[in-house]
């Protein structure tokens, strides 16, 4: 049974699409099957994985609305073991367009179950919001994965998202835990990295990955080549280190 | 009669808190008067400026739903010359709340009236979205700044953005203008901050601001002191590209 995983944060640029994209990749790599659902209207994970969507084709936006079943929405990727549910920008009209539903929290979760058996993972990559479609992801998700870039605001906004995530678990998805928070762009030479990780781990205790990921400039030259970076330069720091991701998440186990 | 900025960008992380906040300042060092309007409910430019908000105490929240006078939630900084409207975690309910109001997309404008004219510059920090709470920005606006970070993923959303302005301008504010887009985070040493400025000066020709943000610790650290960084530390390279914009934005005039 797929373990389902939101990556959420809502603040922006904090490394969401990017860690989201590169730990598929690297699961697949690591002969787990994955399914990438681009939660985001902007589509970066889309776009990161060298997709577009033609306004003819199906996506997200018509899974969630109900027009599609989610089995048409679903993409090969290069890497055998990843398919991807994609984004398009139509999906920023879907939040009031939701609205109305019934039980709205839960239409992501729904549309979803059909296809979770198929796989041994299922990634979320959320938008910088706490709306509608990222409380979709969480009442979606076994577990919740945080980027937390190590800058100030970053840091400021992790209570906010853990009493969203509170929320959640009371309402909406009791079993939701959370499945560890990740440094980004970490950079050993700033007193300011040191010290926002530092004051990291004594607020989460063991829930911080031991991987931390670099600031590597190659993760953000691979999208624009239409590949994840552990395909666009496998050997590089940011690569290696969403690979020592994806093992220790796996060494979490894949049961929900 | 003061002029309204929205400094606006949906892609998370561009620096749109970080250009709200030292450029109110820099004018504020200019002499000119300025009032710095925090619509993210993350509540960083407030956060920015070493404030924070008593669950008693009025801010932007109770203010845009009418429970307040603008004038109840005006506070002073260190800067004589520079106000803030604060906001707080209670923004997030915000959205959902506007929904069912009457001209929803014109509430800002309606409460910021009363004390535009008292300010020459009215700057607002907008939420990485292009939800309510960002179009009513661009509908009380008269013009829109535009933060862009060197990045691929970055440039990727203009093109949204630029929909999304179009769309106010046709039906809901035809006055409104690009003030002009920034980009941020620039490091002369990277391929990627190069290739990404000269195609969003092919794409935007002289509407990119001749000033350049430089990637700078500096700016990312004044926050944890609650200060702008033109106060924090006002010979670093951050501050310097921050007063030479205030000077570029202040030579369009404050004409509305
Ligand atoms: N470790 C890293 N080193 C260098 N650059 C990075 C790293 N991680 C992400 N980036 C770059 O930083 C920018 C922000 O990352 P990304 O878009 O993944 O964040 P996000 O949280 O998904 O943003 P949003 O909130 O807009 O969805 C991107 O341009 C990305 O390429
Ligand atoms: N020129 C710069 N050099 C170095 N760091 C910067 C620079 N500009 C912003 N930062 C840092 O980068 C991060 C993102 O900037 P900021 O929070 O201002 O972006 P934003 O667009 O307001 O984000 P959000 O989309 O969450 O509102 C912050 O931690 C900030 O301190
Ligand atoms: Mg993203
Ligand atoms: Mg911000």
């Amino acid at each position: 049974m797929g373990k389902v995983i939101a990556v959420a944060n809502q603040k922006g640029g904090v490394g969401k699409t990017t860690t989201a994209v590169n730990l598929s990749a690297s699961l697949a790599r690591l002969g787990y099957r994955v399914l990438l659902v681009d939660l985001d209207p902007q589509s970066n994970a889309t776009s990161g994985l060298g997709m577009s969507v033609q306004d003819s084709a199906s996506c997200l936006y018509e899974v969630l609305l109900g027009s599609t079943d989610i089995r048409q929405a679903v993409y090969s990727t290069e890497l055998q073991d990843l398919e991807l549910v994609p984004s398009a920008t139509r999906l920023f009209g879907a939040e009031i367009e939701m609205v109305s539903f019934e039980r709205r929290e839960h239409l992501l979760r729904r549309r979803l179950g059909p296809v979770i058996p198929r796989y041994n993972y299922v990634v979320i990559d959320c938008p910088p919001s706490l709306g509608l479609l990222t409380i979709n992801a969480l009442s979606a998700a076994h577990s919740v994965l945080i980027p937390m870039q190590c800058e100030y605001y970053a840091l400021e906004g992790l209570s906010q998202l853990l009493r969203s995530i509170q929320m959640v678990q009371q309402s909406l998805n009791p079993r939701l835990a959370i499945e560890g928070v990740l440094l980004t762009m970490y950079d050993g030479r700033l007193t300011l990295s040191q010290q926002v990780s530092e004051e990291a781990r004594n607020f989460f205790g063991d829930r911080v990955f031991t991987t931390m990921i670099p600031r590597n400039v190659r993760l953000s030259e691979a999208p624009s080549f239409g590949k994840p970076a552990v395909l666009y330069d496998p050997s590089c720091s940011g690569s290696e280190s969403y690979m020592n991701l994806a093992k220790e998440v796996a060494s979490h186990g894949t049961e929900s």
